[in-house]
């Protein structure tokens, strides 16, 4: 394991926790689209099926664990326990216009022919896009809280150190997996404009507001 | 290139 992958999957499991606080303190999901936070929990889901078939090490196991619990109680507390804060409104982004194509893509284009495999690949293909909902809705609100802002940060940190993992792999141990390096080349490039907006505006101390 | 036998990213 290399620094960047640490420090992406550090990156990774900071930004569900600061989600997970920001909406545990205020008592509110308000500005989070639960719909992507669905998608991210179906992600984990399809993915971390093998934690039952494949052991890779305690690590592993236990990171997976996590993702999947961070994942589930942030569903829960959007739609369960603080659902009266949910902005249902604005989360009005078309699931069905991601989850058809990504499901189509994922039976056309894998590395094996498996269920296990296919539904490996449905949740990479899922997972480069699963922001768009939250992207979507800021862009209708036309702002987003701060902590918010920080949440997507560490999101968009993860993708671009996971890029660089993959860089790493590839020059050390000339590895590559083609599927989830493409895939996160295109989830980085919708973080892109986000990036722009955090580092010129939120780091000098303003809330993150679109003209 | 390294054939894939499993995942072991996150």
């Amino acid at each position: 394991m290399n620094i960047f992958r640490i420090l992406g999957d550090v990156s990774h499991l900071l930004a569900m926790i600061i989600l997970l606080v920001k909406i545990w303190r205020s008592k509110s999901c308000a500005g989070i689209s639960g719909k992507s936070q669905v998608l991210f929990a179906i992600v984990f889901t399809s993915r971390y099926l093998d934690l039952f078939t494949n052991f890779f090490s305690i690590y592993n196991t236990v990171m997976k664990f996590v993702f999947l619990m961070c994942a589930y109680i942030t569903v829960y507390l959007i739609y369960g326990k603080f659902r009266k804060t949910f902005d249902n409104e604005n989360d009005s982004f078309r699931l069905e216009f991601l989850l058809i194509p990504v499901t189509g893509l994922s039976f056309l284009e894998n590395q094996s022919f498996t269920p296990l495999e296919i539904l490996w690949t449905f949740s990479i293909y899922l997972e480069s896009v699963a922001i768009l909902p939250q992207l979507f809705m800021i862009s209708k609100t036309g702002e987003a809280e701060t902590i918010t802002t920080h949440y997507l940060f560490f999101l968009g940190l993860y993708h671009a150190l996971y890029l660089a993992n993959w860089i790493w792999r590839y020059q050390t141990e000339n590895y590559y997996d083609q599927i989830a390096v493409v895939s996160g080349v295109v989830q980085t490039i919708f973080y892109c404009d986000f990036f722009y907006l955090y580092v010129t505006k939120v780091l000098k101390g303003k809330k993150l507001s679109l003209p | 290139i390294v054939a894939k036998t499993a995942h072991d990213e996150l």
